[in-house]
């Protein structure tokens, strides 16, 4: 939308409404996150600005367009509307993007069909002239996730969108992440420089492997190749599909000594964050006693030369394979990622090798699911049927895993589907963990293997375990023990363990989409997978002047929540603890109406503070007045009026008053004189 | 698996996008999705 007013701050505030969605919230800040490593745009809690958005459970998914200035501005958030890329939609439309087939230049890429488009609906279907929306000189974008999908609005099976190029019929609308144009827009509108958490990308595929020097005091050196002796005989930015690029980092334990080492240093970076994710393929043909090492050199005054600190030991046998790595970083200085190849004992026919490698200041996921050969596990599993990966324990002790339908089910079989379940783990540990699993959300995310984390259009969703929820037609709980509520099935290698009920989606990616863009390389789908405690969303958001941390806490009983398939009777959900105001302070005792917030004033006296918006604002001692332009517009033509009628009534008076004087004195004139006056021609 | 105790659940209910969210909600919203202030907003 055209217009600077439309516009927010790069960094926009946000208040969560109490009545969202736990799950809700959790994947509102997984979008965050993505708006923070692929543009300028950041994300902060409200602290008073004049303008932010709050964002709500309402009836569906929807938002206003661009900054509307009206102090509160709603984003609504509803029930299914809890992905991440829904919610990456609202957002942009938040921040001034309409919908991409509503360009004024759409009609010379997509033909609307006006007939097979439902009665009374054909207003979706407005385009705006370049004097109201602007491309911002970027292509039309069939990938954008602000497309409509071809059946948008239609009346029956017959698409109302066709694509001028067939080819991308069946990608628009299928908002995954943003596209490469999403983002070269958004960025364009709010003249970003640079993404607020992302540090660096490297696939080598330039002489200068990006600013990555060869570290001082080592005895051999990292080598830019495009095959390795032993191997790899591919990198894995490209996998050998061009010709002359394709390049990696080799370092060759062939030659050498026992104990030699070679450094390869990142570029000089610069934290904004205390913690880091630095992922990475690493291929070792090596002998097994061959290391990797990740260091990172930090700067600071006491060392300006920097300082090594080793971060983490890559172990496991070499294997004819680019293996996924992620290493958590904790540094808040200037620093250098340092990789660290050391020869071992004995004799080697091949040695380490790196490529596209991503540093972003983000968390790692924890858990790595790779499905070899996925291409031919879709065409040859039976339709309806799973398959389960290893069951993987989150940092909190629980134990879960990701159940998949390559080949979709009858009811959607043009689709994955994609489950999380809870599963039996080491008894002592689950005996000790609570029961049913309170508020852990679960991603699984197919991730886009595209060499630079900026451009992956990864397709991710999350599922959160409510504690409350009970299996369909049961008493029991959905996420209890799986012990208790599961199958026993028994693993690939004979174990014996529980499985619990699975929570997700059969409508997770079309199977058409997974064989598109880089989610299968090499033959290989990556899923990663991670488990967060999200039970700090159960808090209210504090508001500005309330910020009360570590506080005596009431409790609050929660609504029972019940899948709609259950017919079982609601309970109590067990307590929760939410934030409060302290007792002595100066705020108890002040309610400020009408979303005004209380502050102290000078650290004595309590006093509110009012919503204000473009042409309105409350007032008085508790915002309980409105008032707003209107009224000062309609107060000064009123005064205006008033004031013109008593000047009007005043010189009428004093008129009246002036002439009745004079018609006295000179009447008391001509008496005094006894007669009348004789006129005469002074001039004749 | 022994279907009769391990279930699936379907969080999207069928509805493959937030337009469908959307109207199966009965919300008819400019554009399927966007909040329309008549008083700052153009005329669509």
């Amino acid at each position: 939308i055209i217009g600077d007013e439309y516009l927010w701050p790069t960094t926009v505030p946000y208040y969560l409404e109490d009545d969202l969605d736990i799950n809700a919230k959790g994947v509102i800040m997984k979008a965050f996150e993505q708006y923070r490593l692929k543009t300028c745009i950041d994300y902060k809690p409200w602290s008073g600005e004049e303008n932010y958005i709050s964002v709500f459970q309402g009836n569906g998914c929807y938002s206003y367009v661009g900054n509307r200035h009206v102090g509160k501005q709603s984003l609504s958030i509803g029930a299914g509307c809890d992905q991440t890329a829904t919610i990456e939609h609202e957002f942009l439309h938040a921040l001034g993007f309409w919908h991409e087939q509503s360009r004024a230049d759409r009609d010379d890429y997509v033909t609307i069909m006006w007939d097979r488009i439902q009665g009374g609906m054909e207003h979706n279907f407005n385009k705006y002239d370049d004097t109201t929306s602007s491309s911002l000189n970027v292509p039309y974008d069939y990938d954008s996730m602000m497309h409509y999908s071809k059946n948008a609005f239609s009346k029956g099976t017959e698409p109302t969108i066709v694509t001028k190029i067939p080819a991308f019929s069946d990608i628009i609308g299928q908002s995954l992440e943003f596209s490469d144009s999403d983002l070269l827009k958004l960025n364009r509108l709010y003249n970003c420089t640079r993404a607020t958490t992302f540090l660096d990308t490297c696939d080598f595929e330039l002489e200068n492997i990006c600013g990555m020097i060869q570290g001082q005091g080592d005895k051999a050196d990292w080598e830019h190749v495009t095959k390795a002796t032993g191997g790899p005989d591919t990198d894995y930015s490209n996998m050998g599909r061009c010709t002359g690029t394709g390049y990696f980092m080799h370092f060759s334990t062939i030659s050498g000594t026992e104990g030699d080492t070679a450094l390869l240093e990142s570029r000089l970076l610069y934290p904004n964050r205390n913690y880091q994710c630095l992922q990475f393929f690493y291929y070792h043909s090596g002998n097994p006693n061959d290391k990797l090492e990740i260091w990172v050199r930090e700067y600071n005054e006491i060392n300006p030369s920097g300082t090594l600190r080793m971060i983490e030991t890559i172990t496991g046998p070499p294997e004819p394979l680019w293996q996924l790595h992620h290493v958590n970083l904790d540094v808040s200085t200037k620093f250098r990622v340092v990789f660290k190849g050391t020869k071992g004992a004995g004799s080697s026919t091949g040695g380490l090798s790196l490529d596209d490698i991503n540093l972003s200041e983000t968390a790692c996921p924890e858990h790595v699911w790779r499905i070899k050969n996925f291409k031919s596990i879709m065409e040859n599993t039976p339709r309806g049927t799973a398959i389960h990966s290893p069951r993987f324990q989150s940092k909190y002790g629980y134990t879960f895993q990701m159940s998949l339908y390559p080949s979709g089910t009858t009811t959607y079989p043009e689709y994955l589907g994609a489950f999380a379940r809870l599963t039996s783990g080491d008894d002592m540990i689950d005996s000790n963990l609570t029961w049913p699993c309170p508020w852990m959300q679960i991603t699984m995310m197919l991730m886009d293997q595209n060499a630079d984390i900026r451009k992956r259009m990864s397709n991710q969703r999350s599922i959160t375990t409510d504690p409350n929820v009970k299996l369909p037609g049961s008493t029991m709980y959905f996420w209890d023990n799986p012990r208790k509520v599961g199958a026993q099935v028994t693993d690939v290698d004979g174990t014996k363990y529980f499985r619990g009920s699975g929570y997700g989606t059969y409508g997770y990616l079309t199977q058409a989409r997974a064989l598109s863009r880089d989610f299968i390389k090499g033959g290989d789908a990556i899923f990663l997978l991670s488990m967060e405690d999200i039970s700090n969303m159960l808090l209210s958001q504090p508001l500005p002047s309330t910020t009360v941390p570590n506080t005596t806490l009431p409790t609050t009983t929660l609504p029972t929540t019940t899948l709609p398939t259950t017919t079982v009777p609601t309970t109590t959900v067990p307590t929760t603890t939410v934030r409060t105001i302290p007792t002595h302070d100066l705020c108890a005792s002040v309610k400020c109406e009408n979303d005004g917030v209380c502050v102290i004033d000078n650290g004595v006296k309590a006093a509110c503070r009012c919503a204000v918006g473009n042409d309105w604002w409350y007032h008085g001692d508790r915002c309980q007045f409105k008032s707003s332009n209107q009224d000062g517009v309609v107060m000064a033509v009123v005064s205006s009026v008033v004031v013109f009628a008593v000047m009007v009534v005043v010189m009428v008076v004093v008129t009246v008053v002036s002439v009745e004087c004079l018609k006295n004195k000179y009447k008391k004139k001509m008496n005094d004189m006894g007669a009348g006056i004789t006129t005469r021609n002074v001039h004749a | 698996l022994p279907t009769s105790k391990v279930t699936e659940y379907d969080v999207d209910g069928g509805k493959e996008d937030l337009f469908e969210v959307n109207q199966a909600a009965g919300l008819e919203l400019f554009e399927g999705d966007i909040l329309y202030d008549e008083k700052q907003g153009r005329n669509s």
